[in-house]
């Protein structure tokens, strides 16, 4: 569950500083 | 790779730092490399004067990084008219420290029988990348966060046309290493971190984008000082 918390806080800060 | 270099270990060719004509005939050409762990300073030692030279010892000045030499520099002597040799100097990181600007510049004094000379170069500091700098993903995210903006340098690495694997491979070589991808609207993001010998991080995003020869790289760091010397390390693995 951890992991999966953390692959998603990636795909956010991937996301957000593409289209800030 | 420089001659003779492990596979792996990022070399940058020698220059001269010190000219025979400002040394008595002394010259002095070279570079640094890191590989395992160990720290070198790689030497070309030249005698161009018309006696022979014995009697070599090195110093440092303290500077940034307290890089010093682990031991005595060991040249064979006498060193002949026209000759030169090959001269490995481990270092370690446990000198004196004294901020120098650059950042990453290293002032030394080299003696022989005829006198003693000074000169100043740089290392790469990628030399000074441990090979535990992989931060944790929690961590990494953590510490982005809280890194104040203010402390975010942007470079660009301009004409590089590696893939992002390529060029996540050759990053790691320097200890450079990724610790996610994510491609949104066909960018490549790869986080990166790095840890220097003295215990400073560094995080990084590299930004490569598909067709697009000009890479963004965005360094966040509680001592942004580092960041230009980063970037040039950076930009020195991508586009050897």
């Amino acid at each position: 569950e951890l992991e999966d918390g953390l692959d998603e806080a990636f795909s956010r800060l991937a996301e957000s500083r593409t289209n800030p | 790779n420089g001659v003779g270099m492990p596979l792996g270990s990022f070399c940058p060719p020698k220059t001269v730092w010190l000219p025979a004509m400002k040394a008595k005939g002394l010259e002095i050409s070279g570079t640094f490399v890191r590989h395992a762990g160990v720290i070198q300073m790689e030497m070309t030692i030249t005698n161009k004067a018309m006696s022979v030279m014995t009697g070599f010892a090195i110093q440092f000045n303290r500077n940034s990084f307290g890089l010093a030499p682990a031991g005595p520099i060991q040249v064979p002597s006498p060193l002949s008219p026209n000759q030169n040799i090959e001269v490995s100097l481990p270092l370690n990181t446990v000198g004196p420290v004294m901020k120098m600007e650059p950042l990453n510049n290293l002032q030394v004094a080299f003696k022989n029988n005829i006198d003693v000379f000074y000169f100043s170069c740089q290392y790469p500091i990628s030399v000074l990348f441990a090979e535990d700098g992989k931060m944790e993903r929690q961590v990494f995210l953590a510490t982005w966060k809280d890194i104040p903006n203010e402390n975010e340098s942007q470079f660009q690495i301009k004409d590089c046309h590696l893939n992002s694997d390529a060029a996540s491979n050759k990053l790691q070589s320097i200890n450079i290493f990724t610790i996610a991808e994510r491609t949104v609207d066909g960018q490549d993001m790869l986080y990166q971190s790095m840890k220097l010998t003295n215990g400073i991080w560094a995080l990084a995003e590299l930004k490569v984008q598909a067709g697009n020869p000009n890479y963004t790289v965005s360094l966040k760091c509680r001592a942004p000082e580092v960041s230009q010397c980063v970037f040039q390390s950076y930009e020195a693995v991508l586009k050897n």
